[in-house]
């Protein structure tokens, strides 16, 4: 999705 | 997930276990910041907005339900739990952490990854981060006789800073796509911090002495 920053660390 | 990155969770989560040992198991939470705790709360719940909104896996879920209720739980000890808050060193912990909080918003409202509040929000809580060890720093400085425990807690807490970093030079290498460089900046000042800290650690480990800041 490119409306969305993927944060996936903590 | 790369073993470095685990790696710096696990010293993360070691380090919030340690002080909760000191402060649930020893009811004492002498020489260890209220400011950096409340500062920690922040920037856990500006960052961890997405918990139920953006499912990312049950390891990264079940890991921000802990730093969210850990965090929260230690300021509620320090601050109304009738033992522990006995313990509080507050003369010494006068750093003005609310001018940090104020600052980081502005920063975050100008440079972001996206001008969205999600977005604003988690830069917010990466700036924060960066600079929220100070209070606990500057209070370190001032106490005479640094224990054990407390030591051990910032010593883990600087360890998942710099496994950090390696976890972003590997992912840089390894995943093309991967170029967050707030995070970066602010990791890389925030784990410069604690250099000195760790020179002083590292010196009174090795000579087999206690642990002292020089003010």
């Amino acid at each position: 999705n490119a409306d969305t920053v993927e944060h996936d660390e903590l | 997930m790369n073993a470095f990155r685990l790696a710096g969770d696990m010293t993360h989560l070691l380090s919030v276990v340690v002080l909760l040992l000191k402060i649930h198991t020893i009811k004492s939470c002498a020489g260890i910041s209220l400011k950096t705790q409340e500062l920690y709360a922040l920037v856990f719940a500006a960052r961890y907005l997405d918990l139920f909104i953006h499912f990312i896996s049950l390891y990264n879920t079940v890991m921000k339900l802990v730093f969210l209720a850990s965090s929260f739980s230690i300021v509620w000890y320090m601050r109304r739990h009738k033992i522990v808050r006995r313990t509080y060193d507050k003369d010494h912990d006068t750093f003005r952490h609310h001018f940090l909080v104020l600052p980081c918003l502005a920063l975050a409202l100008l440079i972001n990854e996206r001008f969205t509040f999600r977005e604003v929000m988690w830069a917010f809580s990466i700036y924060l981060e960066a600079v929220a060890i100070l209070p606990q720093l500057v209070l370190l400085q001032r106490t005479r006789n640094i224990d054990n425990l407390t030591g051990q807690y910032v010593f883990f807490l600087g360890a998942y800073r710099v496994l950090y970093i390696l976890n972003w030079i590997y992912r840089y290498f390894t995943e093309p796509h991967f170029v967050h460089w707030i995070s970066w900046v602010a990791g890389i000042v925030q784990t410069l911090l604690y250099a000195d800290f760790f020179y002083y650690y590292i010196m009174s480990w090795k000579n087999n002495v206690k642990l002292e800041l020089p003010a």
